[in-house]
């Protein structure tokens, strides 16, 4: 564990919890993309099914709890609980376009043909595009509520740092694993676009809204 | 050949 493995972690956790508690004080998804949600639910259940499987440490295991617990949470709420508010009409990304190629590739390319291992790769390079339909709906709206370039912004951060401590990893330790860097370099990069937007706009205390 | 991968990060 390095200091960009831990702030990554946290920023991932920050994240979640200003969407979930963004979603939950002002009982209104408004502007949230449900099916980025339940990519991000998909993403952490079949990657973390080794929590069944092996103990890492007691932060792991708890980490992961967390961002399961508060994925599917987010999901309820969405979709049950507030989907009077639910903007579904603007979240007309086609997640089959996303679905079925990561599934493809995960079969193709992966560390071993074993179900527990493809589904871990199918979650990797899921969650390098499960933004998308955020993104684009974003895009489709012209405009984000503040909170919601928050949130980006943490999940975005969380990216940048696991980078780093994939380099901190492979210079002390000698560590590297291709295909996550490789999605997340990819991840990264979707994100790029927002920071500038984020770094020009929102923190000169204006709200996002992109150009007609 | 009988290996789990460990993936030790989130």
């Amino acid at each position: 564990m390095n200091i960009f493995r831990l702030t990554g972690d946290l920023s991932h956790l920050a994240a979640i919890i200003i969407l979930l508690l963004k979603i939950w004080k002002s009982r209104s998804c408004a502007g949230i993309s449900g099916k980025s949600q339940v990519l991000f639910a998909l993403v952490f259940t079949t990657r973390y099914l080794d929590l069944l499987t092996s103990f890492i440490s007691l932060y792991n295991t708890t980490m992961k709890v967390i961002y399961i617990g508060c994925s599917y949470a987010t999901v309820y709420l969405i979709y049950m609980k507030l989907k009077a508010t639910y903007d579904g009409n603007h979240d007309t990304f086609r997640v089959e376009f996303l679905i079925v190629p990561v599934g493809g590739l995960a079969f193709l390319v992966n560390h071993d043909f074993s179900p527990l291992e493809i589904l871990w790769t199918f979650s990797i390079y899921l969650e390098s595009v499960a933004i998308l339909p955020q993104l684009f709906m974003i895009s489709k709206t012209g405009e984000a509520e503040t909170i919601t370039t928050h949130y980006l912004f943490f999940l975005g951060l969380y990216r940048a740092l696991y980078l780093i401590n994939w380099i901190w990893r492979f210079y002390f330790e000698g560590f590297f694993d291709m295909i996550a860097i490789v999605a997340g370099v990819v991840q990264t990069i979707l994100y790029c676009d927002f920071f500038y937007l984020y770094v020009t706009k929102v923190l000169k205390g204006k709200k996002l809204s992109l150009p007609a | 050949r009988e290996f789990t991968y460990i993936h030790d990060e989130l």
